[in-house]
């Protein structure tokens, strides 16, 4: 098991060798990921070596080789099959967001409370009224849900999604969801994020 | 000094509080409050403490007590004065999103580098182009930057956003920005929950 900190090196790791096989890099060495993602080396050593054996080439890794041995491990060519609800403002951002189906996250239903919403919204996606979430996550298999609704109607979504076998959720409304079934909950909440920043800058502005 | 997760505890008890008020709750205790939120009440005492006195009637805190308390000492009554860079998908959600101005955020200018986007967008928000970030920035004393361009343009906007003077940065964009003048920066990368998402399901999935 790999704590979430290593997890999300890894991720900034492979989002890195990336950018380097696109500039015809072959080799890195971990101190030289380390200066340019902010990482300790050794911390970059250690979260690698969660991944078993990947071969070090006197002092530094193979650009191609550690990228698809990180892939391999984390499962990171899986496609998921994934649903926005809510689609006001947010949620029709989020519909439209190419970066999502380049990277194996394929937007494949659209929903909302407001029937109107479905009828004037142009896009690809397949669009569904609220009360079908349970029944059309269940029958396409959907894996992610991205929750865009009023603050009011989180949980109830959540639910929906929830009882229609949906294994995660991220959530972008201000307000705490409560999972079942071990499904796991990811939170972006941007006026917490813009209340932290106040916060800590009124601790810096304090006499 | 508040460690961050003692912070991010307070601000959701805050919250929590707020909500209590308007339901005409008197008073509430830690374990009531850890049972809400799902956090241990010695947490939740310890983390209040940081704050100074703010007296416990026998087993309970004073609901308007404690959140004028958590207010004051956080400062989240003070207005902060925030722009939006990048006037895309995400960036007009954003640009009219009535819970920033409800919470004391109040956005004062968009950004763009297309030149068409500030005619045709309608917002009360004033619109300026991106060349002049760093002097509009200053002349406003804007203090936080929410950056919504694309990934490519996204240290060049963080660097000119710094250069008028900003204090904290919330980067939507999926790549790490790197900081200067000790500015903050807070990032809220959907793709990278995304993948931190699929990858935790991978493991469960791992035979
Ligand atoms: N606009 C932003 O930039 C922004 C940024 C961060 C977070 N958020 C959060 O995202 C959520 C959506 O914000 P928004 O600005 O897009 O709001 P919005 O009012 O523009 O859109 C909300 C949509 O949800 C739909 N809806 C309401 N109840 C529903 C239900 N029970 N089931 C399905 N759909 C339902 C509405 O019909 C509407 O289309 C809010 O919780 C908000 O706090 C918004
Ligand atoms: N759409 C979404 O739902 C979503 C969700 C999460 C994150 N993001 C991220 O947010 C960013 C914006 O995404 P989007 O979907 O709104 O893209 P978009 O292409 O719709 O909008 C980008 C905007 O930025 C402007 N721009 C480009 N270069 C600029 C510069 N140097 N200075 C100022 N403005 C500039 C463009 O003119 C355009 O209006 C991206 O980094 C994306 O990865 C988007």
């Amino acid at each position: 098991k790999i704590p979430n900190p290593s997890l999300t090196r890894l991720l900034a790791i492979y989002h890195l060798l990336e950018q380097l096989e696109r500039e015809n890099v072959k080799s890195v060495s971990s101190s030289e990921l380390g200066k340019i993602l902010g990482f300790k080396p050794d911390s970059i050593r250690k979260d690698v070596s969660y991944l078993g054996e990947v071969g070090n080439f006197g002092g530094g890794y193979e650009v191609l080789k550690l990228k698809d041995h990180i892939c391999g491990n984390l499962g990171l060519d899986r496609k998921r099959r994934t649903c926005v609800v809510g689609l006001g403002r947010l949620g029709t951002a989020i519909l439209n967001y190419d970066d999502l189906n380049e990277n194996g996250f394929s937007v494949i239903a659209g929903f909302d409370s407001n029937i109107n919403k479905l009828e004037t919204i142009t896009t690809p996606v397949e669009l569904f009224p609220a009360h079908e979430i349970t029944e059309v996550v269940k029958k396409k298999g959907i894996e992610i849900g991205l929750i865009a609704v009023p603050a009011r109607a989180a949980q109830e979504t959540a639910d929906r999604l929830i009882d229609g076998g949906i294994r995660g959720i991220i959530n972008f409304s201000p307000v705490a969801i409560k999972a079942k079934n071990n499904v796991m909950i990811r939170n972006l909440d941007l006026l917490g994020e813009c209340m932290i920043l106040s916060t800590l800058l009124a601790f810096r502005e304090k006499p």
